[in-house]
């Protein structure tokens, strides 16, 4: 698989020069980077046509002699620096959330958004609890950082399958049109 | 997981967990790098291959500024030390650890010798000199401070000479308890003192240490200092927690989540309603 090549050549370079240790000259170091953010960036299409063949199995890979149409997954890669152009850009999207140990496990999901109401619902159909916290005024003025972003959205992930995958549905909703939960389930922030 | 926070120094002062309450201090600190002509040993310079700290480590002068936020999924604790360190507090609702979420840089440049910011975690353990690392990424290996195993030591570089190389897990314990710190990436790695874990979080040497690379440690991006931001997982235990579980078996838990962490991706609903998408 040549999309692959470029990430495999990457890890050579890396593991064979010893990279990311600050033993390289700075300019090295960013060329690494780039080779390295190339490489991953390569990896996309792979991980999307893979990931579209297990959430819709149904579908045949060819139709007509044609490639069947792959879902468009985008990676968010400055999560850590809670910036994430698509959730940004888009009021609604689904997160999808894939699970590469061969046991079931939970994970709290964070998305960087520039709203402060979602609604999130889960496979089943369930809303979901959620919290909006926002991103420190640290993480806001690190340089270089190009974000909107002023909050993180957080909800938990629970269950997934092992070696599987769930899907969540993400919309951006005005305060109103949040039901009204028991206050139980009903996130109580303070500051 | 809970915590406490400390009300006058906005620092963490208690951790409960696993049915055990432990008091818990957590700081941040620098070295200075030593600067020499490198033209003998005793006169390398602190950079890109060696540690060489001059001196102890001294606390960063700060004003803890602190918001808190209490939920039900997870509460978090937004630590503002200085304009360069800042951190996030963590406990998710239903796990046991409590995560550190630290954020160093751009360090400053205000005098010669560089700075080289670690975060120490103190507890009351008598752990009497030992301390673990899991260096190599195979088994956990045992470290006794000031002491090598095959000859008798006499050391010169009493801060860099007992640290190591903590891939994942770096843990002290006394009698049947075992504290561990779980880390995002490789670190350095000590325990100077029973009861303490030291880690090494980022570093700002102005002079190369002539071992081959040719220029200082003083990395940049977007004409700043480098900004680092990482997570340490803290969690103890015995053998019988509540859970069930040893406290091994929790660590093992733990690091297979963060290291092999699920993979989040994205796609856009065109507009569509959850009915319609599904």
């Amino acid at each position: 698989r040549v999309d692959l090549n470029a990430l495999r050549e990457a890890m050579g370079v890396m593991q064979h020069h010893d990279a990311i240790t600050g033993t390289e000259k700075e300019h090295v170091a960013h060329d690494y980077s780039r080779i390295l953010a190339k490489g991953m960036d390569e990896c996309n299409f792979i991980t999307a046509s893979a990931l579209s063949k297990l959430v819709a199995p149904e579908e045949k890979l060819f139709v007509n002699d044609e490639p069947a149409p792959v879902i468009p997954f985008e990676t968010c890669p400055l999560l850590n620096v809670s910036q994430c152009g698509f959730t940004e850009k888009n009021n609604g999207f689904v997160v999808t959330v894939y699970n590469p140990l061969s046991r079931p496990v939970s994970k709290h999901i964070r998305i960087p958004i520039r709203g402060d109401h979602y609604v999130v619902i889960d496979p089943k159909g369930n809303q979901l609890d959620t919290e909006i916290i926002p991103i420190p005024e640290s993480i806001l003025r690190i340089p270089g950082r190009k974000s909107n972003a002023k909050n993180e959205l957080i909800f938990l992930a629970s269950n997934l399958p092992p070696l599987g995958f769930k899907s969540y549905f993400v919309e951006e909703a005005s305060e109103n049109d949040l039901p009204q939960k028991p206050h139980k389930n009903k996130s109580r922030l303070r500051e | 997981a809970e915590f406490q926070i400390n009300e006058t120094t906005g620092s963490i002062s208690k951790i409960i967990m696993n049915n055990i309450s432990l008091d818990f201090n957590q700081e941040f600190l620098y070295y200075k790098g030593f600067v020499g002509n490198n033209e003998v040993f005793a006169n390398r310079s602190s950079g890109a291959y060696i540690f060489r700290p001059y001196g102890k480590a001294s606390s960063i002068e700060n004003q803890n500024q602190v918001k808190i936020y209490l939920g039900n999924l997870v509460s978090e604790v937004h630590q503002q030390y200085n304009d360069w360190i800042s951190q996030i507090i963590r406990v998710y609702s239903g796990e046991t650890y409590v995560e550190f979420d630290w954020i160093v840089g751009p360090i400053p440049t205000d005098d010669a010798h560089g700075k080289e910011i670690i975060t120490r975690y103190t507890t009351p353990l008598d752990s009497n000199s030992l301390f673990y690392t899991d260096s190599n990424g195979r088994e956990t290996l045992t470290r006794i401070r000031n002491f090598r195993p095959t000859w008798n030591l006499n050391l010169k570089e009493p801060v860099a000479g007992n640290y190591y190389p903590v891939t994942s897990k770096i843990s002290i314990r006394e009698k049947d308890l075992e504290v561990a710190v779980l880390t995002d990436r490789a670190q350095g790695g000590s325990s100077l003192e029973d009861g303490q874990i030291e880690l090494m979080l980022h570093r700002k040497c102005l002079h190369d240490d002539a071992f081959g690379v040719g220029e200082a440690l003083n990395e940049t991006a977007f004409d700043k200092g480098l900004v680092t931001r990482g997570s340490h997982y803290v969690v103890f235990g015995t053998k019988k927690n509540p859970s069930g579980k040893t406290i091994a078996a929790q660590e093992k838990d733990i690091i297979q989540r963060k290291l092999l962490s699920s993979w989040t991706f994205l796609s856009p609903t065109n507009g569509l309603t959850y009915q319609q998408y599904k």
